[in-house]
């Protein structure tokens, strides 16, 4: 699911 | 981090100080288009909101503080100390034109209705086409300084350069973001020209010259 993607980019 | 991801990090950073040395050395923004400035503004403050409430590394707040900084002095030198010399016969493109449709379609396609992921997703959206005003500019203008091609190659390779590092965190890490890919490779795709005038005439010496 999408909650496993990391919001660690710029 | 993946060196992807880093290069392009040091790309987008490299465009920024070049914009930033040209307009401040040759104290002109001629060629600059002043819409694109202000929409990367508001690209880089709807996406780094998260800046005070989430933590990640040092690289990661510093990085972000430098790109927010950046795009309000870029607007600041085009519109209040360099106004003089900013081109806004040329500088036309309707922003309004690409800032609306980027928060509707934030509002209909997001990975969650939060105000923090919609401002997240709208900031993906207007970035995929921020640059367009500029790129409207040097079509309108027929031509463009080496120094403003070399920004452009380099801001056009930064999200190019993201592409290959979700490819290799979708191998490596097994998660993808398909709303940042596909803006990132709709952004990506409207350099193509750019990049092919780029190569084929700025990096034999000649200048940016778009066929009339």
């Amino acid at each position: 699911s999408y909650k496993n993607v990391p919001k660690d980019e710029l | 981090m993946n060196i992807f991801r880093l290069l392009g990090d040091l790309s987008h950073l490299l465009a920024i100080i070049v914009l930033l040395l040209k307009i401040w050395k040759t104290r002109s923004c001629a060629g600059i288009s002043g819409k694109s400035q202000i929409l990367f503004a508001i690209v880089y403050t709807s996406r780094y909101l998260d800046l005070v409430t989430t933590y990640i590394s040092a690289y990661n707040t510093f990085m972000k503080l430098i790109f927010v900084v950046a795009a309000y002095a870029t607007v600041y030198l085009m519109y209040i100390k360099f106004k003089a010399t900013y081109d806004h016969n040329h500088d036309t493109f309707r922003m309004e034109f690409l800032v609306i449709p980027s928060l509707i379609l934030a509002l209909l396609i997001n990975h969650e209705l939060t105000v923090l992921e919609v401002l997240w997703t709208f900031s993906i959206y207007l970035e995929s086409v921020a640059i367009l005003p500029q790129l409207f500019l040097v079509s309108k203008t027929g031509e463009a300084e080496s120094i403003t091609s070399h920004y452009l190659f380099a801001l056009g390779s930064y999200r190019g350069l993201y592409l290959l590092n979700w490819v290799y965190r979708y191998y490596a890490e097994d998660h993808y973001d398909l709303i940042a890919i596909v803006a990132g490779l709709v952004q990506t795709v409207l350099y193509c020209d750019f990049f092919y005038l780029y190569i084929t005439k700025v990096l034999k010496g000649k200048k940016l010259q778009l066929p009339a």
